[in-house]
């Protein structure tokens, strides 16, 4: 464990805790791609296969239950709460799983380390997390309200990503059989998809004023 | 071979 990687998962953990507690406490979705959402449970079911065969850590552990655990939370409370579900803009969510599912899939029976179950899922659970929040970010430029906690929880989401590229150069250089470089092509394609939000962000917080997408 | 065969990170 090193400091970037802590930063990134606790950078993670505050993003899926802060939309967790704005759904909970607002009791509403407003500007949340559900479809985002679920496919982040599919890249947490997917990838967290070895919960209960390999222990790692506690920490490992843990955090891995609640990943598991805030992700079906959100997609519960979206679908299921009566009062959440309400604020829930079924119309302009629109993105298609399958046209990000599919792909991510092929490429992870094409493109793996080990032609394994458990290491094609996880590969798939990299190229889907790399692409999962364009749903959302879809729906930022539709909807173009952004407000601060669903700002906050995009950039904490791509804030964790990049924290774990300084990891894994951290990793390269102090571990010498560190080679994973499925891992950091994925988290870098990911960070980069980021990279025009960051850009609309810094100048929203920058000029203080209100954070706009252009459509 | 360069893919530890446990996945440590989230």
């Amino acid at each position: 464990m090193n400091i970037f990687r802590l930063a990134g998962d606790m950078t993670h953990l505050v993003s899926v805790l802060v939309l967790l507690l704005k759904i909970h406490t607002i009791k509403s979705c407003a500007g949340i791609s559900l479809k985002t959402q679920e496919l982040y449970a599919l890249v947490f079911t997917t990838r967290y296969l070895d919960l209960f065969t390999d222990y790692i850590s506690l920490y490992n552990t843990v955090m891995k239950l609640i990943f598991l655990g805030s992700s079906f939370s959100i997609v519960w409370y979206i679908r299921r709460h009566k009062i959440v579900r309400r604020s829930y803009d079924k119309d302009q969510d629109t993105f298609r799983h399958y046209f990000i599912v599919l792909p991510c899939l092929v490429l992870a029976l094409l493109i793996h380390h080990k032609f394994t179950f458990k290491e094609v899922m996880w590969t798939f659970s990299l190229y889907l997390e790399a692409v999962a929040i364009l749903p959302q970010l879809v729906l930022l430029q539709r909807t173009r309200n952004i407000d601060n906690l669903t700002g906050q929880y995009v950039f904490l989401l791509g804030a964790y990503r990049a924290l774990y590229i300084l990891n894994w150069i951290y990793r390269h250089y102090t571990e010498p059989h560190y080679v994973h470089w499925i891992t950091w092509i994925a988290g870098i394609v990911q960070t980069l998809l980021y990279a025009d939000f960051f850009y609309y962000y810094f100048q929203s917080w920058k000029n203080n004023v209100k954070l706009q997408l252009p459509a | 071979d360069g893919e530890s065969a446990k996945h440590d990170e989230l």
